[in-house]
């Protein structure tokens, strides 16, 4: 994965 | 106006735009910031990690002055800092001001109203950002936003974009 990619992989909203 | 001495950095000029020692917001310095901002390679990303943590304040001044801070780095950044906002690396630090599974409880009241009508704004006005959308549905969802604000600063996004004659 691209850098881009695996950033937007891990870019999840916290549960709240 | 002044611009910025080449030896400050993006932190700070936004030490001094959200210091709890200016009277009122001092929109020089956060011009300065907003311009650093554009001008900085990674910017916007810099940019953003900071305001996140700086808008946990404790100090409720410093926390209002850098969500101001933040809304006009929205009006005047541009896309790649859109960008930036759009993601939940940032989204979740606004979160976090307001769910209390995290500072919710101990956030002032203004400083939750604040994060909540910028969220709100942008849904409406970055629809191009669709997890600020998702984040706003969320908190609602969650009853952490009992219905949508009614304050809206309309001179943020007067109108959507005109369609290309064009298309």
């Amino acid at each position: 994965l691209g850098f881009d990619e695996e950033e937007e992989r891990d870019d999840h909203m916290l549960p709240m | 106006m002044a611009s910025a001495d080449e030896n400050e950095t993006l932190e700070t000029l936004l030490n001094k735009a959200t210091s709890p020692m200016n009277r009122d917001e001092d929109w020089e310095y956060i011009m300065n910031f907003c311009d650093r901002v554009n001008i900085e390679l990674e910017g916007p990303e810099i940019s953003c990690r900071l305001l996140g943590h700086k808008m946990q304040s404790p100090q409720e001044r410093e926390a209002l002055q850098a969500l101001t801070v933040v809304e006009a780095c929205v009006k005047n950044c541009g896309e790649s800092f859109h960008r930036q906002v759009g993601k939940f690396r940032f989204l979740n630090e606004m979160i976090k001001l307001i769910s209390p599974k995290y500072l919710g409880t101990k956030s002032p009241e203004s400083v939750k109203k604040k994060v909540i009508e910028m969220l709100y704004s942008w849904q409406a006005g970055l629809p191009q950002e669709p997890k600020i959308i998702e984040a706003y549905q969320m908190l609602k969802k969650q009853g952490l936003v009992k219905e949508d604000p009614v304050y809206m600063d309309k001179a943020y996004f007067p109108s959507p974009a005109p369609r290309p004659k064009n298309a």
